[in-house]
């Protein structure tokens, strides 16, 4: 589903240049559970927001499905990134002015769901998190967690054939951790496939491969038994 | 240092009342190293935000180094907030348009510094949080856990005698994380007093006393041996 070859990414502020991702390949087939690991600044968001279409890398390839990414339009870019893939940002991108039932609907708005089955998916993926006392809060008058679990909520609420969670449990407690793990589990055994950002060892755990960034490349790839 | 009585927190949102703390007791002497748990929305950054004096509480009595801070103006309190106190944000609040450089100098601006002080001052804060080659870097240039530990260089310039840090490892890998609790292990040795927000077990074994929250209360209150 996912077939990235060759690819870098270098910011650039001013004259200098930043490289963010220096050469990565890999592939992750449809279905599968991934989790990327490594030190803080080594590129995992950069690479999660190139599978996400959020970003274009400065060379390589990325075949989603088959399909060059390079070679889409804007149009066809926001439909993949609208209808297929959930994204739980690292900075929970809530929009600020409307409440977590309103954060959690507008992907049903983008597909074009109609009043009443969005109602019914928006507070069923919110008491999913444990946020249904929750729904007319604004991010600002929930905790930080709370934010995150909006975040996931919105990520999860139109059933996703791809799951991208960037640190997904920053901000949570043991116990409230594990139970946004047992969603992830869910959409997964449904055949779904999951890329998951973590530095937390007991996350990682949850996945079936672990592949582990260092100053943009690839350190390892290896598979292991989810626990 | 920190004497907490019979503290509430009431947020009010139109007619809706949501209680954040319910009765907190809390004494924090001069030199203590204590950690804040319990589980997302238990209350843990509002009382990090009554005790760094960014916030009133609905009822109750606090007061700072034996001062009613209930009774203090707002100059008084800005004051406290500016030169004595270091305060990690669980969100950042990094100023979006300055860089790393002038979001760590900012508390320097306040006591007064001169120039060339300030600018030994903040390189030595981002060298030892790592960020020494993101100086010119703002906020939306760097990595999560790169704008995590700005924030943890500008509550550290000051040396301030509180520290208040309100979950500052959430988006750090270990390493990284275990070097930012070297840091403010240095800061407790010199005689400072440190209240830190965590949900990592392994963040907390570094402290002396836990302090455990649940629903706006606290459940438990226990010193321990730091790791
Ligand atoms: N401005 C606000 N208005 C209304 N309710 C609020 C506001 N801020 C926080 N709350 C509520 O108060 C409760 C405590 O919030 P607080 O941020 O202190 O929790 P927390 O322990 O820091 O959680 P986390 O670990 O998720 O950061 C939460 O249930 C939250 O929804
Ligand atoms: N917009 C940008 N402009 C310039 N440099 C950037 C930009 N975004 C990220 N970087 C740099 O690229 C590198 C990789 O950033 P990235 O956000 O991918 O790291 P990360 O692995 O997600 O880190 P963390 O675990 O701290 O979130 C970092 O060193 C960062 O400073
Ligand atoms: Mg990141
Ligand atoms: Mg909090």
């Amino acid at each position: 589903i996912i077939q990235l070859e060759a690819i870098s990414k270098i910011y650039e502020i001013g004259d200098i240049k930043v490289p963010a991702l220096n050469g990565v390949d890999m592939e992750i087939d449809e279905g599968e559970y991934v989790s990327i690991m490594g030190p803080s600044g080594s590129g995992k968001s950069t690479l999660m927001n190139l599978i996400g279409c959020l970003d274009t890398p400065t060379s390589g390839t990325y075949l989603l499905t088959s399909e060059n990414v390079g070679e889409m339009t804007d149009n066809e870019l926001a439909d993949i990134r609208n209808r297929r893939i959930g994204f739980v940002f690292q900075t929970f991108n809530l929009l600020p002015r409307a409440n977590a039932f309103h954060n959690v609907e507008l992907p049903l708005i983008y597909a074009g769901m109609s009043k009443d089955d969005r109602q019914e998916k928006v507070e069923y993926a919110l008491e999913k998190v444990g946020l249904q006392d929750r729904m007319k809060h604004k991010p600002n008058e929930l905790s930080g967690g709370q934010r995150q679990r909006v975040a996931v909520a919105r990520a999860l609420v139109n059933d996703p054939s791809l799951l991208l969670a960037d640190e997904p449990t920053g901000n949570l407690d043991s116990a409230t951790s594990y139970e946004i793990m047992d969603l992830f589990g869910k959409l997964h055994s449904s055949g779904n496939t999951i890329v998951l950002v973590t530095h937390e060892e007991d996350i990682a755990a949850y996945s079936h491969r672990v592949v582990r960034l260092l100053d943009g490349r690839i350190s390892s790839d290896e598979k292991q038994e989810p626990r």
